[in-house]
């Protein structure tokens, strides 16, 4: 799976996200990643959000939601509804789960529960930041 | 002038680090950071959100390194099947679609959905009929297929021989 989340000069997030499922899937499996608050979230109000990882986990918490309610009912930072989602009702919701995560000031997260965490990122003429293992 | 950023990530999954190659690792690398490269341009010109996140996304796509587009995994029956989704926080517009197949940019598809169909969501043959009535590009199965997703599909589908069989 891969996914992006914005904020631009006018203020507005936008998120995206793309899959090619799992290997070996069955005919007509849909995950997280088209789900509108399963992988995927945007909303000014408080924040951009995609997912990666199990998407039946990650489905059945409607977890890209979740970090977005996070956010605007409970008035956490993009970081802390990220590390949340990735441990809400973990003996029930167990597997992998990654985010990324912005909001209209432009911070930023990036959670995972893996030891694999493709991602990047850059703000403002900032230097980019590359990795593709969690703890980089 | 107001802060502008942007964030991507190519898969969050847990597995043995000798798995992936010092190649393979710098291609990802790599990968990740074209795609950065092209979000982050169209925000720093003043482009929206939305636009940078489509860029972004499609230049992964485009890369076989990552499970998505051409590169994605394929089903027990061998075939590509796409899902994709996108969503501007401006206006809670969302576009998606799954079950995809052909279509080279799943995401420019759910975009395309977004903006030019009265519905959020739509899936397979309906999906890839959209995609044809607005002239997205569509491409052959073996595009999407790598040599790497064939022997993956090729070992899950040998597993499955194992199972003894009875009649």
């Amino acid at each position: 799976t891969v996914g992006a989340v914005a904020l631009d000069q006018d203020g507005n997030l936008a998120v995206a996200t793309s899959t090619g499922g799992i290997e070996g899937q069955r005919k007509g499996r849909v995950g997280d990643s088209p789900v509108i608050g399963g992988g995927s979230y945007a909303a000014n109000e408080a924040c951009a959000v995609s997912c990666t990882g199990d998407g039946e986990v990650l489905l059945r918490g409607a977890l890209a939601h979740e970090v977005y309610a996070l956010v605007k009912y409970k008035g956490l930072s993009v970081q802390e509804a990220c590390k949340e989602a990735v441990q809400l009702r973990a003996e029930d919701l167990k597997g992998d789960k990654g985010f990324i995560a912005i909001d209209t000031d432009g911070n930023i997260a990036i959670e995972s529960n893996t030891n694999v965490m493709r991602c990047a990122y850059r703000i403002e003429d900032e230097e980019p930041f590359v990795a593709v293992w969690r703890e980089e | 002038m107001p802060k502008y950023a942007l964030v991507l990530h190519g898969g969050a999954v847990t597995m043995d680090p000798s798995s992936i190659s010092p190649e393979k690792e710098a291609a990802l690398r790599e990968g990740l950071q074209a795609a950065l490269k092209a979000g982050w341009k169209i925000l720093h010109r003043g482009g929206s959100a939305l636009d940078a996140v489509e860029a972004t996304v499609n230049s992964l796509e485009n890369n076989e390194n990552f499970n998505s587009g051409r590169g994605s995994s394929l089903n027990l029956q061998g075939e590509v099947q796409m899902d994709a989704s996108i969503m501007d926080g401006r206006t809670l517009q969302a576009g998606a679609v799954n079950s995809v197949r052909y279509v080279k940019n799943p995401v420019t598809l759910a975009r395309t959905v977004m903006e030019k169909c009265e519905h959020v969501y739509l899936s397979g043959d309906g999906a890839i009929e959209f995609a044809l009535e607005h002239g997205l590009t569509m491409e052959a199965v073996h595009y999407f297929e790598t040599e790497k997703t064939r022997q993956e599909w090729l070992e899950i589908v040998m597993d499955e021989a194992k199972v003894p069989q009875k009649d």
